[in-house]
């Protein structure tokens, strides 16, 4: 019998939250997994580090859920989140998706664009997270990121 | 006890 919904780890609703068998987006398990992560004091981190292995999914369907995932907590999970997100360790992540040097070159191709989408709104909407504009601007500087 | 937020972090990936 699965646990209540309040027990599931962070895991579970990750997993029900970007399971490719999914036929369409799990707004529910992704609202859950957003409040979750804000309630353990390491949930953020621990949500970064599930959310950087599902994103390197070579699953297209799988990566692009947890992308969701991801701009939804940055929309609605607050400060804490965001530092977390903000830090070389998680932004390392997503760079070895989009670089030709790391994953770049069996990644597909959706989930490159838009992790490039969802970093430059982030270079944006959250100017004080100085990191995600230098990762940016990096890619940039690289050639990854053609504008 | 909370224990202060790890806020330690890497270097950025150079590509």
């Amino acid at each position: 019998m699965a646990a209540p919904p309040e027990e599931e780890s962070l895991e579970s609703h990750i997993n029900r939250a970007t399971n490719p068998l999914n036929r369409e987006l799990e707004w529910e398990s992704i609202q859950t997994f957003c409040e979750k992560l804000n309630k353990d004091l390491e949930g953020p981190q621990l949500a970064t580090r599930l959310l950087a292995h599902k994103i390197q999914s070579p699953q297209e369907w799988e990566a692009l859920q947890a992308l969701t995932v991801l701009e939804t907590c940055m929309k609605n999970c607050g400060k804490r989140f965001h530092s977390e997100v903000g830090k070389f360790r998680f932004l390392n992540e997503l760079i070895k998706v989009v670089s030709p040097k790391y994953l770049g070159t069996r990644a597909p191709e959706k989930v490159k664009l838009k992790i490039v989408e969802v970093m430059y709104s982030w270079t944006i909407g959250l100017p004080d997270e100085t990191k995600i504009a230098d990762a940016y601007q990096m890619l940039k500087k690289q050639g990854v990121v053609k504008m | 006890a909370t224990s202060f937020p790890d806020d330690s972090d890497e270097d950025l990936l150079k590509v």
